[in-house]
């Protein structure tokens, strides 16, 4: 797996052509909601449960 | 036929006939038909259950082997617990389409005996090769203590990807910081040469992640001047196994629960 791979996914399920250009100030005081961490964790939970099958 | 365990299977060849030339004129040259092969299964009530293991279309104009992979099916017969079943595949020929004018030439299609000349049951052959994953299958993870050697067996390698040192992601990707990614490394054994025929499934088996995982991560998104945190899911991203298996062929499938 390389860098590349993992940023071209995340622009693949992002709809994005380029990744987009935030800076320090724009996430310094970004909270996560709680509910946008419950996703995330549920979402964690589930990756580590559910298998994919490749061919 | 070779199997010390599967003794009672007794073998035929899967062939149409080259005497379908003498209808040659009847049918145009690309007239073909569909050979299915379906597992019939009886459930507990005693209906019947079919499940599609292979099916392709077969020129009427040939003759000679045709061969279906059934791997599928007869990985997951084994695994049913027993007593069970014997395994029941089903072998059919329909014509290539439906309908009023769809023409009669799938009739045609005849399967071969398995000794020449001998005019008694044509029936397909189902030839049976299994192979010891103990010895021939891969190994689970690897020592992550010791190094992986040359010639090592397929294992599964822990390698990080510590996304806080990639500078496209900074300011970008806020969770996680890194994930362990896994690669498939190492060899597989390959059986003998007498086993591999030349039949076109058989390639060299191979070390390849066979079942793998998303990853989930929270990424800002920039509306209106302002940023905000959003949940996404990266497909296939982490490796969950690894096996040996050759090219095209399915990876043995455990039964669910």
């Amino acid at each position: 797996l390389t860098e590349e791979q993992v940023r071209a996914s995340l622009l693949q399920q992002l709809h994005l052509s380029q990744v987009p250009v935030l800076d320090k100030a724009d996430v310094e005081d970004l909270v996560i909601p709680a509910h946008v961490r419950a996703q995330y964790v549920a979402l964690l939970h589930r990756s580590h449960g559910v298998l994919s099958r490749g061919k | 036929r070779f199997s010390q365990k599967f003794r009672e299977v007794a073998g035929r060849l899967l062939a149409s006939e080259a005497a379908l030339r003498r209808h040659e004129r009847l049918f145009q040259r690309s007239a073909r038909a569909r050979v299915t092969v379906e597992w019939l299964r009886v459930r507990d009530d005693g209906t019947n259950r079919t499940s599609l293991v292979d099916s392709r279309l077969v020129s009427l104009h040939e003759s000679g082997w045709k061969a279906f992979d059934v791997t599928e099916a007869v990985s997951l017969w084994q695994q049913l617990s027993r007593p069970r079943q014997p395994l029941v595949l089903q072998v059919s020929v329909q014509r290539e389409h439906l309908g009023p004018l769809a023409s009669d030439a799938h009739k045609l299609v005849r399967f071969a005996s398995q000794v020449a000349g001998d005019a008694g049951q044509r029936e397909p052959q189902l030839e049976l090769h299994t192979l010891d994953l103990k010895a021939y299958g891969a190994q689970g993870d690897c020592d992550p203590e010791a190094p992986v050697a040359e010639g090592a067996r397929c294992c599964r390698q822990e390698t990080y990807i510590d996304l806080q040192g990639m500078k496209w992601a900074e300011n970008w990707v806020l969770e996680p910081p890194g994930f362990l990614a896994y690669e498939c490394v190492g060899a597989c054994q390959q059986p003998q040469e007498s086993l591999t025929f030349q039949w076109p499934f058989l390639g060299p088996r191979q070390c390849i992640s066979s079942e793998t995982a998303s990853l989930p991560m929270i990424v800002g998104i920039k509306e209106g001047g302002r940023a905000r945190p959003q949940v996404v899911s990266l497909p296939n991203l982490r490796v969950q196994k690894c096996s040996c298996t050759s090219d095209g062929v399915p990876v043995p499938r455990e039964l669910g629960p």
